[in-house]
């Protein structure tokens, strides 16, 4: 569909994609953690999207099997080649 | 109004009461530690609640500035009584 086909684009054009909703708490965390690391996401607010929230929400179930948010989307060569990607592996290894 | 007295009542009839949403994974992580303590609380989801949820929010925020959820509300003497207040306040003190 058009929508997936929108989905698959800005993942792939972008290193950091985070879907979120504004009042989500999960989300805001995650928001927060990649600020701090100095990466900056492509965030995406499906609750600011209208109808098409809950459509692109079923895109990306569709696409990865999970339907909550945050859905996080990590291009480590991209991220690597911005050199944001020992921060991001430095906070895994500390967890 | 009617909707505030009913969410006095609510608060003042019952130990441990937690405004909640369904979907909300703060909301969940505050059911799933009463549940670990042994306490059990008057849980009452606010997106299942049609028209009214918001509405509900809406008196949580004048009687108790938050308008978040979870919003819980707990009655100590309540909760001693039910020989209950133990468990929580090791957990308060853990933490
Ligand atoms: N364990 C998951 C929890 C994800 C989750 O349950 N997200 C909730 C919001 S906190 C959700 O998407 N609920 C369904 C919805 O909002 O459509 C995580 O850490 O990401
Ligand atoms: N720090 C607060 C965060 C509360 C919060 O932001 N809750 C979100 C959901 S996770 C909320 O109620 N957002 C507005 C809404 O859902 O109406 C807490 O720990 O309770
Ligand atoms: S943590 Fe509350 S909606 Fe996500």
């Amino acid at each position: 569909s058009r929508l997936e086909d929108t989905v698959k684009k800005t993942v792939s054009e972008n290193p950091v994609v985070v879907y979120s909703k504004t009042w989500c708490s999960y989300s805001s965390e995650v928001k927060t953690l990649f600020k701090r690391l100095g990466v900056e996401p492509l965030v995406i607010e499906l609750d600011e999207m209208g109808a098409q929230g809950p459509q692109v929400q079923k895109v990306l179930e569709r696409l990865t099997g999970q339907h909550t948010v945050p859905n996080v989307f990590i291009d480590t060569v991209k991220l690597h080649r911005k050199g944001e990607l020992e921060s991001l592996l430095s906070e895994a290894n500390i967890k």
